[in-house]
């Protein structure tokens, strides 16, 4: 049997919320060591990498792999059904064409249970190789939502040139062109406030607004966000989950026509 | 013009 107990139930309805109208259905992979899904967007420009380590769950089962078929729509309208201070369990029994879903109040006098019908989905799994960026910025997250929101008022792709003083955000389309500089802080009061830049050499790439939006979703996950570039390589964007693992986004790079 | 890249060429398949 796979039982994996969240008592921050809401880790599960944020991260769903995130992805959900970037990807339809997804493999949720059940390990002894945690819980992981990769998906592609549908088309095929971007892709989604979620880790969540068993140790962040209490307690979490897992006798042998399991993959779970999940349409994230369904799971995100049933998700709706919790209260933000449940405890979420997700439970599949080994013979079980079914995830289910259960919500505890932090009373435990409340107890919902919701049976959701697994689905195949043929999922290519693509292997990511380790890469050293040229420049790898972290910032706060709402910071970064702001910023992909203002720029797609000017256009549908924004160029993000890393240097050594910060990090500038240009746009430009039919009605006039803007940008955002943020500089390196030098002194805040709380690190999640801070913007750094880790410099190996200047880059400058451009990338569509549109998925830069639907990543910026995940905002609520995290307080920072750390955006990894290198020249002609694909974009990661991550938001860590609490201290049991990570949500990733990739984007291809825009190319020269 | 820009065009959109796609992400398989970059991650091989496993």
């Amino acid at each position: 049997m796979f039982e994996a107990r969240l008592p921050q139930g809401q880790i599960l309805k944020k991260l769903i919320e995130a992805v959900r109208e970037l990807v339809t259905d997804a493999n949720f992979e059940c390990k002894p060591s945690g819980l992981s899904l990769q998906a592609m967007d549908s088309s095929h420009v971007s892709l989604v990498s979620l880790l969540m380590r068993a140790d962040g769950f209490d307690p979490y089962q897992c006798d042998r792999n399991r993959t779970l078929g999940i349409n994230l729509r369904t799971l995100a309208s049933v998700l709706k059904c919790s209260s933000n201070d449940d405890i979420i369990t997700i439970r599949a029994e080994d013979d079980g064409d079914s995830a289910i879903l259960i919500f505890e109040s932090p009373s435990s006098d409340r107890l919902s249970e919701f049976d959701l019908k697994l689905v195949d989905i043929d999922n290519e799994q693509l292997v990511i190789p380790d890469t050293q960026y040229d420049a790898v910025v972290r910032m706060p997250s709402a910071e970064f939502q702001r910023i992909v929101r203002d720029m797609q008022i000017l256009g549908d792709s924004v160029t993000i040139a890393c240097s050594k003083d910060g990090v500038k955000f240009s746009a430009n389309g039919e009605i006039g062109s803007g940008s955002v500089r943020l500089k390196q802080s030098s002194a805040v009061d709380s690190e999640d406030d801070a913007v750094t830049v880790d410099l190996q050499q200047a880059v400058s790439l451009t990338f569509a607004l549109r998925y830069l939006s639907l990543f910026s979703k995940a905002a609520p996950l995290s307080p920072t966000v750390t955006l990894s570039f290198s020249k002609d390589v694909p974009l990661l964007v991550e938001f860590r989950i609490a201290d049991m693992g990570h949500l990733r986004f990739y984007l291809a790079p825009k190319i020269d026509e | 013009q820009w065009l959109q890249a796609q992400l398989q060429p970059f991650f091989p398949d496993e």
